[in-house]
């Protein structure tokens, strides 16, 4: 055993003794870094395997890996997949492996090495990864998953909120069913916070007398800032800038809605019973001003009614009815039913019977993949590409994993829309209610980000059909600045009946002395979420790529950004080493489904960043008629600094 | 709140102001027939200075009927409601909203500027004060150019004088203050003595302003004004003035 600092005595019969397990979070402007540490001495008398096992967060990026074995440091480094492949045959590590494997959680990876030591040996090993935080149904979500694996005699966990927007609110919900009641400590200002969660060893243990430990699960903190001040931030620093959108003191604009449900067979049992009972939330959360309809298709297609109708409480009602008796059968034909619902929205806008300043959204919901009618994926894509009017957004949502979710996303990408992978379990249900949730309220539409400045370069998608509320728009880009000293914005939108022009400038110094005054704010926040975002998006587009040399210059650009950032994702890999070269280990990417920006809700385009819409004329400059000038104005007796103004 | 009326015919200002309790709104245009209505609600000062509490607006409500669209516009936001929707922006942007024939824009704590028809405009300042300032309070100042563009029968505070009435000012001579001459007007039948003397505009130089002479009426307006400025009290920020 070992004598620990808090003088508490580890159990005798511990063969590998965790010594510490660290986790540092910072989250500067929705930028997230995490670093995982944790060191363990083998106590046996034998050689032990020691696992450092890590769950990350979906579609983050590892940015660095190292690991210590009884003072040789493996360092990590970031390789084209083939040269790491090679590097690895040339000096495969002894009784070393390093992997990323996905993880059967809806949103996570796990990050594996497991790695053979002797009696007596201590092991380090520190993980780096960074993500960026989206905004959902009003609020950003950090979870970091705990997994120590058993008691640690110094457990850690340190998370900084950085926003220089000021933080609304800020809360630690207790995810550990009360375990840990009163452990977390947090701390918060005006712009930053701090959560603490450090247990005791006692506090860790499950029962007061049992070793295992409590601690396997995700510590979650939620926050949102302060936006009643500005409707959008412009933040720029070291010739980057990143800018936030999410007004919500809007109206929502009336939508029309389709839901075009897959009934199969395959959705027979909790499936269906889930999905049915999410529609009825669903369709309770219409709004009178909504218009909506359902589809359900297996191999045929049926419909509640065959056009839009107002989500009155008494449509709402019957359509309600109509679900619960659903029997789902049969296979499954997604053309015929998409078509259905593209026809019915065509034929609505067509007859003139929609409201001009509404939008139209087709959430469909499926398990599985064609079976009946055309079953060729990208045969359906072109249908629906070729007959989906530009008014209208595509949803998907791929339950479980039989369902080709690259299809999905690529089939809602082009259509102005995200897919959305679901668990098709007990809490289907609340999936799908979340999901609608996000889209549940359209604010804005056609949301277009302008940057005048001819030295503003790189700018990632700026062009979104849609801004729906409790979400927010992140548009990141590059500029000199050396050319600049303040930077210009001009985001161009639509509501309901309302134009919106809205000028930015953001100094160049805004936000020196702000990241300069805390040593956790991570001064390269910009450059990093600019690179999640560009590589994110282009992973998508390399999806959507027409030609295969489009898709070569994409992945050329994919590699070289990912090299250049130094992380990992599915065009790179870690290659982990000694300094001596000559053991190696290598932790490839999953084959992830290529995704932009896992959680993101938007998945936008890109038009010229000098592009004012011809409506919008920024900087008016109003017409002042210089009224009381006309009268000739006598020499004013008082001396000027006097302000004097009469009254009675 | 302080008022300059500029008379362009006979090329005069002629200035009042008045002071009334926190929470009064007070009509400053009043015209069913073209359906615009421009009221202004006080706020007064942290507390009195010399015994008496100064009065300022704090909000000021435009309502055009013909769009349905009402305008708030407070020290702290500016909140556009037009049919079912609102749209709510803040000093602290640089902003238009363009909501069929009425335009907004907003120039960061500076001025908002409300275009009707692209023909009529008006202009609020805000009025930035130290928020320490043991006395004083933000406040807006509210500019509305000559047009013709108003039935002959607005009324208002402002509105009434969009009708030019005719003025006589005579008898120059000093006044109490050595530096500030009298004079007697006459003007709606009545005879009034007023004095010289210095108002600001603001829209030029918002922090000093820029001085402008007029003939200054005392008492709160009256004579000048029709009737008393208690008739210009109206129950909400959209309401049409009742004129007796």
């Amino acid at each position: 055993s070992l004598p620990g600092e808090s003088g508490e005595i580890m159990e005798e019969a511990d063969q590998v003794t965790l010594y510490s397990y660290k986790v540092q979070s910072t989250i500067t402007s929705r930028m997230a870094t995490t670093m995982i540490q944790s060191k363990v001495v083998n106590n046996s008398p034998q050689p032990q395997n020691v696992v450092f096992d890590v769950q990350i967060p979906k579609g983050a990026f590892i940015s660095n890996f190292s690991m210590t074995v009884d003072g040789t440091t493996f360092r990590s480094s970031i390789k084209e997949k083939t040269v790491g492949r090679a590097l690895y045959a040339q000096a495969r590590a002894k009784g070393k492996t390093a992997g990323l494997v996905r993880s059967r959680a809806l949103d996570m990876e796990n990050f594996r090495t497991e790695v053979n030591v002797l009696p007596g040996a201590k092991v380090q090993f520190e993980l780096h990864y960074q993500e960026v935080k989206w905004r959902k149904l009003g609020s950003y979500e950090h979870r970091i998953y705990l997994q120590p694996g058993r008691l640690a005699k110094h457990l850690e966990v340190d998370v900084w909120v950085i926003e220089p927007q000021g933080i609304r609110f800020l809360h630690v919900p207790d995810t550990f069913e009360g375990h840990f009641d009163g452990v977390p400590v947090i701390s918060k200002g005006q712009q930053k916070a701090h959560v603490s969660f450090k247990p005791t060893v006692a506090q860790q243990r499950i029962c007061p007398s049992c070793r295992e430990t409590a601690v396997d699960g995700e510590l979650v903190v939620l926050y949102d800032v302060k936006r009643e001040e500005k409707a959008g931030e412009l933040e720029v620093f070291n010739g980057y800038f990143v800018h936030f959108f999410a007004p919500d003191n809007l109206d929502p604009i009336p939508k029309n809605i389709l839901f075009v449900i897959d009934v199969s067979g395959s959705m027979w049992g909790v499936k269906m019973k889930q999905t049915v009972e999410a529609m009825k939330t669903i369709l309770d959360d219409l709004r009178e001003e909504d218009h909506f309809s359902v589809i359900d298709f297996n191999q045929n297609v049926r419909t509640w009614r065959n056009d839009l109708i107002s989500a009155t409480k008494t449509q709402v009602a019957d359509a309600k009815r109509y679900i619960e008796k659903i029997q789902p059968s049969g296979g499954t034909n997604i053309n015929e039913a998409l078509l259905r619902a593209i026809f019915i929205l065509n034929e609505a806008n067509n007859l003139g019977l929609l409201d001009p300043n509404s939008v139209s959204l087709i959430i469909l919901v499926s398990d599985g993949d064609p079976t009946v009618g055309e079953l060729k994926l990208s045969k359906i894509q072109k249908n629906v590409k070729e007959n989906i009017q530009d008014n209208i957004s595509l949803f998907s949502l791929g339950m479980g994993f039989d369902v080709d979710y690259d299809f999905l996303k690529r089939l809602s990408n082009e259509n102005r829309g995200i897919a959305q992978r679901i668990y098709g379990n007990q809490d289907t249900s609340s999936q799908l209610k979340k999901f609608y949730n996000q889209v549940s309220t359209p604010l804005l539409r056609n949301v277009q980000f302008n940057y005048p400045h001819t030295s503003v370069t790189d700018v990632t998608q700026n062009n979104f059909h849609n801004y729906f509320g409790g979400s927010e728009i992140v548009v990141a880009g590059k500029f000199d600045p050396a050319k600049l000293d303040q930077l210009e914005s001009i985001i161009t939108a639509t509501s309901a009946n309302t134009q919106l022009v809205l000028e930015t400038l953001a100094q160049m110094d805004d936000l020196q002395d702000f990241l300069s005054k805390d040593k956790h704010a991570d001064p390269d926040f910009t450059r990093k979420l600019w690179a999640y975002l560009t590589i994110n998006q282009l992973l998508a587009e390399r999806s959507l790529a027409p030609t295969a040399a489009a898709k070569r210059r994409i992945t050329r650009s994919i590699l070289q950004m990912s090299l250049d950032h130094h992380i990992v994702t599915p065009l790179t890999s870690l290659v982990i080493e000694n300094e001596a070269g000559d053991e190696r280990m290598l932790a490839d990417a999953p084959p992830q489904d290529p995704s932009c920006c896992s959680g993101a809700l938007y998945y936008g385009s890109k038009v010229a960043p000098d592009s004012i819409p011809s409506w919008a004329n920024p900087s008016p400059t109003p017409v002042i008629s210089m009224l009381a000038q006309g009268a000739q104005v006598l020499e004013s007796t008082p001396p000027p600094h006097v302000m004097r103004v009469e009254n009675d | 709140p302080h008022f300059i009326i500029y008379l362009p015919k006979s090329q005069k200002n002629i200035c009042f102001n008045i002071d009334s309790e926190p929470g009064k709104i007070l009509n400053l245009v009043s015209d069913p027939e073209s359906g615009i209505v421009i009221n202004g609600q006080l706020v007064g000062a942290k507390k009195p200075n010399n015994g008496k509490l100064s009065t300022y607006f704090g909000k000021l409500g435009f309502y055009f009927q013909s769009e349905d669209v009402k305008i708030e516009i407070s020290t702290e936001a500016i909140t556009l409601s037009g049919g079912s929707s609102t749209f709510a922006l803040s000093w602290s942007d640089t902003a238009q909203v363009m909501n069929q024939r009425v335009q907004i824009s907003v120039k960061k704590a500076k001025v908002v500027t409300i275009t009707l028809d692209k023909e009529m405009s008006f202009s609020v300042l805000l009025h930035r004060v130290w928020k320490k300032h043991p006395i004083n309070v933000d406040f807006l100042g509210i500019y509305v150019p000559p047009t013709n563009k108003f039935s002959p029968n607005a009324h208002g505070l402002i509105g009434q004088f969009m009708q030019e009435p005719k003025i006589h000012i005579f008898n120059e001579r000093p006044g109490k203050d050595p530096e500030k001459p009298e004079a007697s007007m006459e003007v709606k039948g009545q005879k009034l003595i007023v004095t010289r003397g210095l108002q600001k505009d603001y829209r030029t130089d918002l922090v000093f302003g820029t001085d402008v002479t007029c003939w200054f009426v005392h008492n709160s307006g009256k004579g000048f004004i029709d009737g008393h400025y208690k008739d210009y009290f109206v129950p909400q920020l959209y309401s049409f003035l009742k004129w007796p």
